[in-house]
């Protein structure tokens, strides 16, 4: 397993550092602000009080010892980009960091970060689609240009053979599977039975798939 | 199409109002500060500056014409609270709302919101699953205690049959399917060839899951 160093303990940082440690990983947490260092003291590894901006606070820390460096700080660019060039210095083989905006994104980018978060637009994109078609439980894309989506079956759907709704034929859609309730239903040969409320599992390409979302 | 009026145009309300846009819907932008309202004013429908916290406003505003309330006021608990009160004393059917912690979120559970996003922690847990197993390239819930995963292929099961990997018998997984590039294989029968990088589509439970993802 590897070990993680957290800097920036707001409400992102916590939440990636905590539910590392509940895997099992040695992490490490770090803030300038004593009561967000205080509420993680118990779930982490370690948990220590110093500046992301400041490399030999953070050395001291022994951030140099560890596999993996997510930077978390949020509101202060400048924070934010001296302490990713602070965790490179320091050897630090992987850096995540979450992005404020997407001029933010660009400099991370060409300071090597290995990834760049944007929580906040991430989410949205994620909520926006789920607005725009309430039938679209989740998704998730596979980056090759293709998605995969939980799609809740309408009325308008039940009874029908996954067959007749020509998901293959008109809209260039795989069909993974359906769940009901805890049960997976195969629909390799087209015959399965599509109930209201059942999750179909489908994969295609994002044009393809809000298609058939908005053909319903 | 329903018509969506989001309040608040940080990150998030901006990035949930453009992409609804951009999808063709009808969508209303409010914020107090003019400049977040002149950023979005060529992509929506229409912006204005206004308080979320003032009723009036947003009945002057339209507000209660529309389908759906998006309140994406971040830092200022007392003014997203009441914003949300306002959207439903407007009448508006459909209220979403951004929470900053989770008793913010149960506040609104309790006020009705429709449904309370948290982006930091969701973002948060799913960085935390991504890091703690690498191959583990997304995923998505299911909601009923499935999830689906895209999986990549090590070197270490390069040119296995799916069969062999025992993902069934050992960790009661289900191969939806294999991802090679932009071609689906599909693996029904078991016999299907696991080649390295493969994106490789497993539907189970999530500590299944991870067992699976920690043996390798
Ligand atoms: N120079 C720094 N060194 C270490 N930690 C810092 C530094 N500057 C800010 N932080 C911490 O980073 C955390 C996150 O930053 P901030 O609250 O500005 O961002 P945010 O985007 O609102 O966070 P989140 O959305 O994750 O709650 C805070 O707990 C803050 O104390
Ligand atoms: N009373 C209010 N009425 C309307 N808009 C408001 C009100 N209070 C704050 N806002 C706006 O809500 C937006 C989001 O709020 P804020 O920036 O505090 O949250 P945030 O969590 O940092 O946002 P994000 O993460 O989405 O960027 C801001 O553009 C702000 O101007």
């Amino acid at each position: 397993t590897r070990s993680f160093a957290v800097i920036g303990l707001g409400t992102f940082g916590t939440t990636v550092a905590s539910e590392l440690a509940r895997f099992g990983n040695h992490v490490l947490g770090i803030d300038t602000v004593e009561r967000n260092v205080a509420n993680v003291a118990d779930t982490l590894a370690e948990a220590v009080i110093a500046d992301g901006r400041d490399e030999q606070a953070l050395r001291e820390a022994g951030v140099g010892k560890y596999d993996v460096a997510i930077v978390a700080i949020g509101e202060d660019l400048e924070a934010n980009i001296l302490c990713t060039m602070n965790t490179r210095l320091l050897g630090v083989k992987t850096v995540w960091v979450k992005a404020i905006t997407r001029t933010h994104h660009r400099i991370l980018a060409k300071l090597g970060a290995d990834r760049v978060i944007q929580p906040e637009q991430e989410i949205g994109r994620h909520i926006a689609q789920m607005l725009h078609n309430p039938l679209v439980r989740d998704y998730v894309s596979l980056g090759n240009g293709f998605h995969v989506v939980d799609f809740r079956v309408p009325e308008s759907l039940n009874e029908k053979s996954v067959g007749a709704v020509g998901l293959f034929d008109d809209f260039e859609l795989r069909v993974l599977g359906l769940m009901r309730g805890g049960d997976f239903i195969s629909c390799e040969n087209g015959e399965a039975e599509l109930r209201t409320d059942d999750k179909l599992l489908l994969l295609g390409r994002r044009e393809n798939l809000r298609r058939f979302g908005d053909s319903l």
